[in-house]
């Protein structure tokens, strides 16, 4: 099966969550972890 | 490692919202996820329906989640472009039930190097450890295969990894995301105290020799007998495939000495169903004749009936010989009831018989369809690979078929096509909403243990190809042609899928590849439901559910329900706020609730005051007045008298 009778949804890269996050620009806290309002 | 704090700390059932803004195939995934939870753990997962504190999972930018319950109401947890994969989902979850990444642990330095000067800059503070004050490992070891594990690669600035595993065999072991680790089960079920699951019913691999407490039945001809090897087949068990030696049962059924017509029951110990569907799994040798048979029956116990009723469930006919088989049976079981494996001695000769191995029971949803490769690992050593499975159909009658391709010396890809069916002149095209779900499957004996690894993908009946055609329209339109073995000609459909379904290295890995063989257990179903601001032309049952809410908005977050058939905004709550209303227009909290409250006491008080000012007044006047008017009178008594 040539390439141009499939899509892939990954583009070819496995990519984590936090490869995910940091392609949106995203700093969240170790990566996708969203913090309370107060900091904690 | 858990947050420290029992105020953390989610009740057993998880409210839930499916926020709108979801991808449909994200809200299928989710709760797929949800399925995994529900079979491993004692966490389950509910629609909200008003309680103060629920998770919102919406399409955020990125995927994330807060680390525990941080009693906001409504919690919000991302499931953004790219996130939906199921472990990915499991992960998150995993975060809001109250777990932070695996490599923050306070000892983890003993396990792994973090090499500072690979990491980009200011990057660093992802690397943080958290010390056991903070943190609880709670008495469990590290994990490399934990699905909370960074892999290697994480904040890297170039291309050697910023982890370095001590043991280096696990540096590629790092960072799965394919489902939670038994070590990843021991810490959530310990951390909320669960003994049990909701959908896991039983398991077997006839180690012991109490058969996991299955009985032969006494009406039959013949019994079941528990051996580790048979002369004529199989050579070894199915749980062990003859790797441990004086171990590795199974239960056979041995049709040689036996004339046709005799039959043996196995039956399973009682069991007792919550959800009323369950998924029996079992492997199936054959080394007899062709003819024999096994019939899988229930025995359903109900008020009046002694001995149960005995339902056919399948018949299983024509085992292929020599060869270990999957098998699914869906069941539908409301009452207590038993499994029952019925071996029948069929016409023609035979040298062995029947073989069961690896009972799973769950009350889950079985496969669809089985795709089962044998001789693998020639497959996967040859050069340029690539394998179509045979077609199959889906419950709403599309013909797909799955493409696993085999061409990278790393990843393995997997591709869900749709083609040309009997059906096609029937079908609705583009093909709306059907959710394919495709899952290597570990073939470890216990389903509790298993690390599934799954993709799904999801049919957009409105996404365009390159050249402007409907991606998903009807493949003799769309598609290419091609032939199948038998030389029936056929149209195939774009590819839809992923070419990093699974690293060589990991398909190798744990129970992958068994008896040189591979699974992968398909699922097509239509998820149109899940598509709540669209009226999909379908008569599901929850149609009427979207149409009744189809014209009710609820403001300030608040979600739309049925009840009664009426359409009905539940509304958002946290500890101390709520809204409230018809459509949760107006806010209410308790401050405002203790101002009213006192508002309303001073102003009975002072209301109470004036009544009780007045009163005394006018009576006082009253008595006043009748006091002068008896001094009046004495005066003039007197005036007489002189």
């Amino acid at each position: 099966a040539p390439e141009k009778f499939v899509k892939d949804i990954d583009g070819g890269i496995d990519q984590d969550i936090f490869d995910i996050n940091q392609g949106l620009g995203l700093d969240l806290f170790e990566g996708d972890i969203k913090l309370e309002a107060n900091g904690k | 490692n858990s947050i420290i704090g029992d105020h953390k700390r989610w009740p057993h059932t998880i409210p839930y919202v499916l926020e709108d803004s979801l991808e449909m195939n994200a809200k299928g995934v989710i709760l797929n996820a949800f399925e995994r939870y529900r079979l491993k753990t004692c966490i389950d997962f509910k629609p909200w329906s008003g309680e103060a504190n629920y998770i919102s999972v919406f399409k955020g930018s990125g995927c994330w989640s807060s680390v525990g319950n941080i009693h906001a109401g409504k919690q919000e947890l991302s499931i953004g472009t790219n996130c939906d994969r199921i472990a990915t989902v499991q992960h998150e979850f995993l975060h809001a039930l109250g777990f932070w990444h695996e490599q923050s642990r306070a000892d983890r330095d003993d396990y792994v190097i973090i090499v500072w000067d690979r990491i980009q800059p200011g990057k660093e503070h992802n690397f943080n450890i958290y010390n056991d004050s903070v943190s609880d490992s709670l008495n469990v070891p590290y994990d490399y295969t934990s699905v909370m594990h960074y892999s290697k690669t994480a904040f890297q600035n170039g291309t050697e990894s910023t982890i370095v595993t001590r043991i280096s065999e696990f540096e590629d072991v790092i960072g799965q995301r394919m489902d939670f680790s038994d070590y990843d089960l021991l810490k959530l079920n310990q951390l909320y105290n669960c003994t049990s699951s909701l959908s896991f019913m039983d398991s077997c691999d006839f180690e012991l020799e109490n058969i996991c407490g299955m009985i032969q039945s006494s009406g039959d001809s013949a019994d079941w007998q528990r051996v580790s090897q048979v002369l004529s087949g199989p050579e070894s068990d199915h749980s062990k495939m003859g790797q441990c030696k004086d171990s590795g049962f199974f239960m056979h059924f041995n049709t040689s000495i036996l004339n046709e017509g005799a039959t043996a029951m196995l039956e399973s110990r009682l069991l007792y169903p919550k959800r009323g569907f369950q998924c029996l799994e079992f492997y199936l040798y054959n080394s007899g004749s062709g003819n024999d048979q096994l019939n899988i029956y229930t025995r359903e116990y109900t008020t009046g009936q002694q001995g149960g009723v005995l339902t056919l469930q399948r018949q299983i006919k024509e085992v292929p010989i020599g060869s270990w088989q999957l098998h699914y049976v869906t069941l539908q079981v409301t009452k207590k009831f038993r499994v029952v494996f019925e071996g029948l001695r069929g016409p023609g000769t035979s040298s062995g018989g029947l073989s069961i191995d690896d009972i799973n029971l769950s009350e889950t949803r079985c496969p669809h369809h089985i795709w089962h490769i044998q001789n693998f690992t020639q497959i996967l050593g040859g050069q340029d690979t690539s394998v179509y499975s045979p077609p199959f159909y889906s419950s709403k009658g599309y013909a797909f078929q799955i493409y696993m391709d085999l061409r990278s010396s790393t990843n393995v890809g997997i591709y869900f096509h749709l083609i040309s069916g009997a059906n096609d002149d029937q079908l609705q095209w583009p093909c709306p909403w059907q959710q394919a779900t495709m899952t290597l499957l570990d073939q470890n004996p216990d389903i509790r243990q298993r690390m599934f690894n799954q993709r799904s993908i999801t049919t957009d009946p409105t996404m365009t190809s390159d050249n402007g055609s409907y991606f998903w329209d009807r493949p003799s339109k769309v598609g290419v042609t091609d032939v199948f073995p038998n030389g029936t000609q056929f149209s195939r459909g774009i590819g839809y899928g992923t070419t990093v379904f699974i690293t060589r290295e990991r398909l190798k890995s744990r129970e992958f590849i068994k008896g040189d063989d591979i699974y992968i257990l398909l699922t097509v179903e239509d998820i149109s439901h899940l598509n709540s601001t669209s009226a999909v032309p379908d008569p599901v049952p929850t149609l009427a559910v979207h149409n009744a809410c189809s014209e009710v908005v609820c403001q300030n977050g608040g979600i739309c329900v049925v009840q009664d058939g009426r359409a009905e905004c539940k509304c958002p709550a946290g500890e101390d706020w709520w809204y409230m209303g018809k459509r949760c227009e107006k806010r209410g909290s308790t401050r405002d609730t203790v101002i009213i409250a006192v508002s309303s006491t001073v102003t009975v008080f002072a209301v109470m005051l004036i009544i009780t000012l007045v009163s005394v007044y006018c009576t006082r006047r009253k008595y006043r007045k009748k006091a002068r008017a008896n001094t009046a009178a004495m005066t003039l008594e007197n005036q007489h008298a002189f």
